[in-house]
């Protein structure tokens, strides 16, 4: 472990926080796209699968707990809670995320570190993070105004993966042999995604205006 | 060992 990967663990651990924060305390999930919310659920269900069978630390199984808990809590708030159902903004919430999963399947059969079930569907999860944004990120150009909360979750999301990024080069330099592309250029694609929407948060910091 | 037999990333 080492302070950029704590550091990224405990962003995105700030980014669910948020969301639950919105979602159960004001009941609302204005401008959040539900589509990303079960590519996560997806990402977080195939990623952690060894949690049964690889035992790593104390601290790694809790976290996925909590990473498995809060995607699938935010998935069902959005779905079946009522209040909450109300606030989803199902007309603009329409890309087909579907679309990217059968992709991400078929690139995790062919481009892989080693082709076992398990290895498999953990490349899928780190190929299909990559794009589950992208529902959320469209979600955003159509609503234009968002609220804070909702820009806060989607940078500390954008941000942990960038904060991996140092991770793997600290790491990088500092053990013999770790290399791992697919992750890598997972990883970067997906930090990439987020380039427009870094752009427009920090000027809404420089102007002190709203996340347009 | 524990990096190649698994992931300890999350």
């Amino acid at each position: 472990m080492n302070i950029f990967r704590l550091a990224g663990d405990m962003t995105h651990l700030a980014s669910v926080l948020v969301l639950l924060l919105k979602i159960h305390t004001i009941k609302s999930c204005a401008g959040v796209s539900l589509r990303t919310q079960e590519l996560y659920a997806i990402v977080f269900a195939t990623r952690y699968l060894d949690i049964f069978t690889s035992f790593v630390s104390v601290y790694n199984t809790f976290m996925k707990l909590v990473f498995l808990g809060s995607s699938f809590s935010i998935v069902w708030y959005m779905r079946y809670h009522k209040a909450v159902h109300r606030t989803y903004d199902r007309e603009q919430d329409t890309f087909r995320h579907w679309f990217l999963v059968l992709p991400c399947l078929v690139l995790a059969l062919l481009i892989h570190e080693k082709f076992t079930f398990l290895e498999v569907l953990w490349t899928f999860s780190l190929y299909l993070e990559a794009v589950a944004i992208l529902p959320q990120l469209v979600l955003l150009q159509r609503t234009r105004n968002i609220d804070n909360l909702t820009g806060q979750y989607i940078f500390l999301l954008g941000g942990y993966r960038g904060l991996y990024i140092l991770n793997w080069i600290y790491r990088y330099f500092t053990e013999p042999h770790f290399v791992h592309w697919i992750t890598w250029i997972a990883g970067l694609v997906q930090t990439l995604l987020y380039a427009d929407f870094f752009y427009y948060y920090f000027l809404r910091f420089i102007g002190g205006r709203g996340v347009e | 060992a524990k990096e190649e037999e698994g992931h300890d990333e999350l």
